[in-house]
């Protein structure tokens, strides 16, 4: 099971419709400062179903969507689309490939979608906590986060462990 | 549930040793429970000695050191629970040319079984990957994705992404 | 002292838009009294707009933005008020290749009237640099200064520093 | 006037008596991760006075002490002194050199000397503030904190600015 396809538009600097293609292995994502990478991490993060806006370094969902630029006016929606590769089943849902939506509009309505049909926020935490992704343990290590962990107190460590677990 | 967990935080603390050895060249390390006599709710305490070192607080490891800890939490934590995804955000920020290469090794050992998508500007890193993707900014603000061919093997063996806008 | 404070403050305020400006290649920045009917205890609010985008709040800027918004002020405030002595550790870790250039100039300027300590692993601040100094770990885990003899240009104008132990 | 030398010994990983000699201008320290750079840093603010155990990744006097390797037994005491060439009279004090010395023993117990005189703390701190030196403000940046700066409250961001007034 990977994620072979990340669809952006219209989330944070990602004004413009884009695909991005993974394969199995290492995928390195390189480019200057400040043209999109994190936002990349933010994006797959945002579409499984993140609820923190704080460790989307915004407050509030409009502050995903693309808040226009000196040459371009502002989105009125931010979507996300991931794809995974399925075939091994990893994810218990009998489809070879999983297409998880996320849409949200300045309104700060936000909408899911799993392959096409419209589900709710905890249908796709069910299923990706099902195939024991949490987005709470260590499947993403933001920047600057690496040595988050060793800065906890040893409670909120243990936290960390039984996330994953 | 909390044989569970004493089973995967055995695991974990096992693997957290193996790969802080790997990392480090040597030393030890161990995870403990603040509390063995009440797991369930005990915190975790880290304990690092470096090759050649004494047994050092976490506060005073070097900025590189302490990501290299982290990093072998974060792979036992995913040996014991292997995720089929992980996204790591400049976690070899910090790395100097022997510890990129060392982190190199295990990413690439692990990415036979988990896929990693790598944001970095570690030129170690990128070396390791299996594919690139290159993320630009437009003039007018507008994230988008810029082929990246690799330069060839420069005299340090290292190759060079060339930017194909 | 209030006249003192801001006198200063106005100073600063306007070095640190000039700073802002040479780091980013343009855009605009702003430091603000949050409370400027009271200045005596007003916080300080700062904006940024970065050329070709849209001024964002500073938590949405990535890492290297952020850093060089910071150093845009550390600038500012060591132009409004010279100090002899400056020590950097590691401020530069962010930075891609263009960005390191202007913080470059920049140190360039500076180290005209103030004496900087610059730690690094960046290559482009180290070419920077009047004088290297060495520092290697013993077997025993002991600090010890080693000379550094810059091994000559390479193909990509950056000296490399060759250890002599 | 300029940080002309730094002699360490028996602070943190410098067991041994350590001469580093700085020039006007940009000077580079460099190498491995773990190796002692930053302790470098952190000497120099130590002996300039810094109380704060935690902006030196400490927690109480005897972690500055150099607490023994495999290779080598603990120290008693650390000791760092730091002259600086003061012909320029930016410190208002009749001497073409200034030799600050702090001495710590592992009891707990400072002493400081100014020019081989035992002296008081605040007579250090006092001399360094005539001569705008403050270690509260910008005149160290430590590794991790270039954009401490943003992320504070706009009220403590002010006193930021009134430190280094
Ligand atoms: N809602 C939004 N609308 C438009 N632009 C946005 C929005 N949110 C964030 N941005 C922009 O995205 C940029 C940051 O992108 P990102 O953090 O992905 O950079 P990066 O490629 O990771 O850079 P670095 O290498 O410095 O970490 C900032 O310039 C920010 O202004
Ligand atoms: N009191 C002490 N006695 C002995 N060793 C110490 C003491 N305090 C710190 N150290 C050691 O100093 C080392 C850290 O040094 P330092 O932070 O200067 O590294 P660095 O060169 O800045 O590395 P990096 O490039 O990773 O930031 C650690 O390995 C730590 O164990
Ligand atoms: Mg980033
Ligand atoms: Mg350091």
């Amino acid at each position: 099971m990977y994620l072979r396809e990340l669809e952006i538009h219209g989330f944070k600097s990602f004004a413009r419709k884009t695909k991005l293609e993974f394969g199995t292995g290492v995928t390195a994502v390189i480019g200057p400062n400040g043209t999109g990478k994190s936002n990349v991490a933010d994006a797959i993060r945002w579409a499984m179903g993140e609820q923190s806006m704080r460790s989307l370094r915004g407050s509030r969902t409009e502050d995903v969507i693309f808040g226009g630029s000196s040459g371009r006016s502002r989105s009125g929606m931010a979507q996300v689309t991931v794809t995974f590769e399925n075939s091994d089943n990893w994810l218990p849902i009998d489809f070879d490939k999983v297409g998880i939506s996320r849409r949200a509009y300045r309104s700060g309505e936000n909408e899911y979608r799993l392959n096409g049909s419209t589900v709710r926020l905890k249908d796709i935490q069910d299923l990706l906590r099902s195939g024991g992704i949490a987005l709470g343990g260590s499947m993403v290590i933001g920047q600057g986060e690496v040595d988050a962990a060793l800065s906890l107190r040893p409670e909120h460590r243990r936290l960390l462990l039984e996330e994953g677990a | 549930v909390q044989d569970e967990f004493m089973r995967t935080f055995d695991l974990i603390r096992s693997e957290f040793r193996k790969y802080f050895r790997m990392l480090f060249g040597g030393g030890d390390a161990s995870l403990e429970l603040t509390d063995p006599e009440d797991p369930a709710t005990s915190g975790l305490e880290i304990t690092a000695k470096l090759p050649g070192k004494r047994a050092q607080r976490l506060e005073a490891l070097s900025g590189g050191e302490r990501s290299l800890v982290s990093v072998a939490l974060l792979f036992a934590m995913f040996s014991a629970r292997p995720g089929p995804i992980c996204v790591l955000d400049e976690v070899d920020a910090a790395l100097d040319e022997a510890n990129t290469e060392r982190f190199r090794h295990i990413l690439h050992d692990f990415a036979q079984r988990t896929q990693f998508i790598v944001i970095t500007h570690n030129p170690g890193t990128i070396e390791e990957a299996d594919s690139i993707l290159g993320v630009s900014m437009s003039a007018n603000g507008v994230s988008e994705l810029v082929s990246v061919r690799m330069n060839g093997v420069d005299g340090n063996g290292a190759a060079a992404p060339v930017e194909i806008p």
